[in-house]
């Protein structure tokens, strides 16, 4: 008889089951047409299996993002989950496309489907990517802006998971204030 | 409790092959 070792033939579950989305901007479509689901996954193997058959973020075309949300969640304002909430906002330099670009995005999602923010992970709703000519950024993005204790611990330990120096603050903006915004700029919430 | 998966871990299985 014959006695397997199940770590070898049993994949290693995820808390949660989380979609990726592709935007593409084509100007002739409206922005929810442009909006794709990829793939959905709820396994370490199978997170790994999707990330390595796609394009790095860097190697995307100016107006594309991805998206990696919590099955359920569309990645926009609107969303019941996301409409009260906000987003930790990394803001990248152009040179950052090279340099920092992919590997912040990669801790980004193993952040996410890790669970890295403990209890906190609950109020995280997914992450963004935005591949723009005058500069890439990525957020994490929860969904309740007013749960001050959870939204500081996240960002936090995002800063801290992303090696980004401790004098450098990260800013959060809620989702509301970003949506109704006159200028360029939106007041952070919070910084860490 | 909560499945929760540190970086390394996680890192360990990118190159792995894949389960049948």
């Amino acid at each position: 008889q014959e006695i397997v070792n199940p770590e070898a033939y049993i994949k290693h579950p995820l808390q949660n089951r989380w979609s990726l989305w592709f935007f593409k901007n084509d100007k002739s479509k409206t922005w929810q047409a442009n909006l794709r689901l990829i793939s959905k996954f709820d396994t370490v193997e199978d997170f790994w299996a999707l990330y390595n058959h796609i394009q790095l973020s860097s190697n995307l075309l100016s107006g594309c993002d991805y998206s990696l949300f919590k099955d359920g969640i569309e990645p926009m304002w609107e969303d019941e989950r996301n409409k009260r909430g906000g987003r930790w906002l990394i803001t990248l330099n152009k040179q950052q496309r090279r340099q920092d670009l992919d590997r912040f995005w990669l801790e980004t999602l193993l952040c996410l489907v890790g669970e890295a923010f403990g209890d906190c992970s609950d109020q995280v709703c997914g992450a963004v990517v935005n591949i723009r000519t005058k500069g890439d950024k990525i957020a994490v993005w929860t969904s309740d802006y007013e749960s001050r204790d959870a939204v500081t611990h996240i960002g936090s330990v995002y800063k801290q998971r992303l090696g980004l120096p401790l004098k450098m603050t990260i800013g959060y903006q809620s989702h509301a204030d970003t949506s109704t915004k006159s200028g360029s700029t939106t007041k952070n919430r919070f910084v860490v | 409790g909560k499945r929760q998966y540190n970086r390394d871990f996680l890192l360990g299985f990118q190159f792995m092959p894949a389960c049948v």
